[in-house]
């Protein structure tokens, strides 16, 4: 199956979104 | 396990679904009573909602360990996920508590969640940190000591995700041997 693979830029602009 | 609707429609879905652990070294309690499930997540906004909410490993007192697990592994060697594998070791210097430790913690769970070793993240277990007055330690445990390519890449990525040097190496200490000699006396099974 797919991986869901996340960077660390990616997780770092979720931490303050809405 | 399925998802509520809600976190399928507005929020990003880990891979995994992890669970925190919390450890309070508490001497009048047997060690297992002193490890407490916090909580479980499985999406990226779950996870930054929790992490935002505790403490930050550099405010723990000495003693106390958080660990981060997939969930359906305890944070300990007995475990049958893990009793065959080892870990991926960081010893930090007293100093670093203040200036390196909240960052490379940070930096390790995102490498979990974010499962960032690609298909080698199937061999991850979890991660460890514990605040000592003698020294900090960080490390990632994964379930197979014997797996030496995998083992081996998931450290090189490791080194490189925290950006530590290359004069810097860390090592990989299988459970089985940490578990039968003291601190000192472990032997270091792989090195990058």
């Amino acid at each position: 199956g797919t991986r869901i693979i996340y960077d660390r830029k990616f997780l770092m602009e979720c931490r303050n979104s809405p | 396990q399925e998802l509520p609707l809600g976190e399928i429609l507005d929020k990003y879905p880990l891979q995994n679904r992890w669970a925190l652990w919390f450890f309070k070294n508490d001497k009048n309690r047997m060690w297992q009573a002193n490890l407490r499930l916090v909580t479980r997540f499985s999406t990226v906004e779950d996870f930054w909602a929790l992490y935002d909410h505790i403490k930050p490993a550099s405010k723990l007192s000495c003693g106390c360990d958080y660990s981060l697990f997939k969930d359906g592994i305890e944070p300990m060697w007995e475990d049958t996920q893990n009793k065959r594998g080892g870990r991926w070791l960081i010893t930090l210097a007293k100093q670093q508590r203040h200036s390196k430790l909240d960052c490379f913690w940070l930096d390790t769970l995102l490498c979990l969640i974010g499962e960032m070793f690609g298909d080698y993240s199937d061999e991850l277990c979890g991660a460890v940190i514990n605040i000592r007055s003698k020294g900090d330690k960080i490390a990632i445990w994964t379930r197979e000591a014997e797996n030496q390519e995998a083992v081996t890449h998931i450290g090189r990525v490791y080194k490189e995700r925290l950006g530590l040097s290359q004069e810097v190496t860390i090592g990989y200490q299988a459970h089985a041997d940490t578990a039968t000699k003291s601190n000192s006396l472990t032997k270091t099974k792989f090195v990058v």
